[in-house]
């Protein structure tokens, strides 16, 4: 499901689990209009992380994956 | 595996924890016992050692807290997060933070069982990052394991003997259980266990795993058959999709479990007798369901039956010997599915293409044919 279709809230959600355990920064400035959007590659890192099919929009299995319990050290090595 | 980085290691072999507060969800003793257990799981196949200490400063200071509590790195309520570690090093280095929020348990899956969540953050707090690995203890989703079966996986093993190599007290005489390894798809040598079709996929059973491979996927997407379906059984013995219902039915002994996406169907697990199998039919080799009959022929041994699933009744005449209609099977059937058509019929590491009308054998393929090795 192309992350159009997909709610506010689930997209919120995504966002914030992306910054939280895939070190996803901010978007912003003309970056964002050039090629994929950092949102969008930091999906499929996570998609690739959990075997998922990579897909870089947020599909249902990924969403699904994003809300199972889990541990809350981030998956890229931000504590370093 | 993967590390937080090569400084990110004890440096000395004998660490020390303490325990600061309890969850009202177990007893004290349960606490205790568990956190104990999950630190063996590492100090098993390390040199390390652990002692516990009832004050001052720990190098694992373990607690359960709630929210926001100090170190920047909020918990979020039940759900979600249910705990967190820091690597090694001083102040917070190795610490262990569970939420409170949660409902921790001693070994049944009603919440999160704390023996789980602690030996995955006692990783944390030796060195060790995130697996990618499904089945890794450091995988980081949480997924229901028995405590008292728990052997430290094979890729765990891995990583913590990278950081600090083996465990030189062990007693070589004493036969340690094998540590669990992720199996590998592409192995030819792979008999798997069940092949079922659902919702357009073609899924692949081995073990605790399972493989899903899209029409349009590169390669099949691996994880545990229990994050996909919490209640389902592993090492199941056969599986297959009724269409019409919408339905997977997995197999293992004398119980079926079913499920429509990913939920459970309600009144399940059933008995194999509900298939109209008899009861002498203790377990199943491999199910598969006929689109175009309606049938669905349970493989037991050498021979097969055919349930008639709109009857639901056992179809007269049967069972039958499988080399009967199906030429050049002579072996134990072990799974089979229907793909475009065709008939598929796992056995041994080989995998028979069949016209199921005519009974025809078209090719010999390898297991690993639609995992696209």
């Amino acid at each position: 499901v192309p992350l159009s279709e997909v709610s506010m809230e689930d997209e919120s959600f995504a966002k914030n689990y992306l910054k939280k355990f895939f070190n996803l920064t901010e978007e912003e400035g003309p970056a964002v209009r050039r090629g994929i959007s950092p949102l969008n590659k930091k999906l499929a890192e996570m998609q690739r992380f959990f075997g998922l099919k990579i897909t870089g929009s947020l599909d249902a299995d990924t969403l699904a994956m994003m809300k199972k319990p889990r541990c809350g050290v981030p998956d890229e090595q931000v504590a370093r | 595996f993967s590390i937080f980085g090569n400084n990110f290691k004890w440096q000395k072999r004998s660490l020390t924890y303490r325990i600061e507060n309890y969850t009202p969800d177990m007893s004290v003793a349960e606490v205790d016992y568990s956190i104990d257990k999950a630190l063996q799981v590492w100090a098993k196949v390390t040199p390390l050692k652990f002692q516990r200490i009832y004050s001052g400063i720990a190098d694992i200071m373990i607690s359960f807290v709630r929210w926001e509590h100090g170190d920047y790195n909020s918990f979020d309520g039940p759900g979600k997060t249910l705990a967190h570690a820091f690597a090694p090093g001083d102040g917070l280095g190795g610490d262990a933070h569970f939420d409170d929020d949660e409902f921790f348990t001693f070994r049944s899956n009603r919440g999160v069982v704390l023996f789980i969540v602690a030996a995955h953050e006692f990783g944390h707090s030796l060195g060790l990052a995130h697996s990618s690995v499904p089945g890794a203890l450091m995988y980081p989703t949480y997924s229901y394991r028995n405590p008292d079966t728990f052997v430290l996986p094979q890729d765990d093993v891995r990583g913590i003997q990278y950081l600090y190599g083996s465990n030189s007290r062990k007693d070589p005489s004493v036969d340690d259980p094998k540590p669990p390894t992720t199996p590998d798809v592409c192995d030819s040598t792979m008999v798997l266990d069940a092949v079922t079709t659902h919702r357009g996929e073609i899924i692949f059973f081995k073990d605790s795993f399972l493989w899903r491979s899209y029409p349009q996927s590169q390669t099949p997407q691996q994880s545990l058959i229990r994050s996909l379906w919490p209640s389902a059984p592993v090492d199941i013995d056969a599986a297959y999709e009724n269409r019409q219902l919408d339905t997977v039915f997995l197999f293992k002994g004398r119980k079926v479990w079913a499920f429509t996406g990913n939920q459970p169907v309600r009144g399940y697990p059933k008995t194999l007798t509900a298939f109209g199998l008899p009861k002498a039919v203790r377990k199943v080799d491999a199910a598969l369901h006929d689109v175009n009959s309606g049938k669905t022929l349970f493989f037991v041994g050498n021979s097969y039956f055919s349930y008639d699933e709109s009857r639901k009744t056992m179809e007269q005449g049967y069972p039958r010997l499988v080399n009967q209609a199906f030429t050049g099977l002579t072996r134990r059937v072990t799974a089979a599915f229907q793909h475009k058509g065709f008939t598929y019929i796992y056995s041994g590491p080989y995998m028979y293409e069949y016209d199921l009308g005519t009974g025809t054998l078209h090719r010999v393929l390898r297991n690993s044919y639609f995992l696209r090795c």
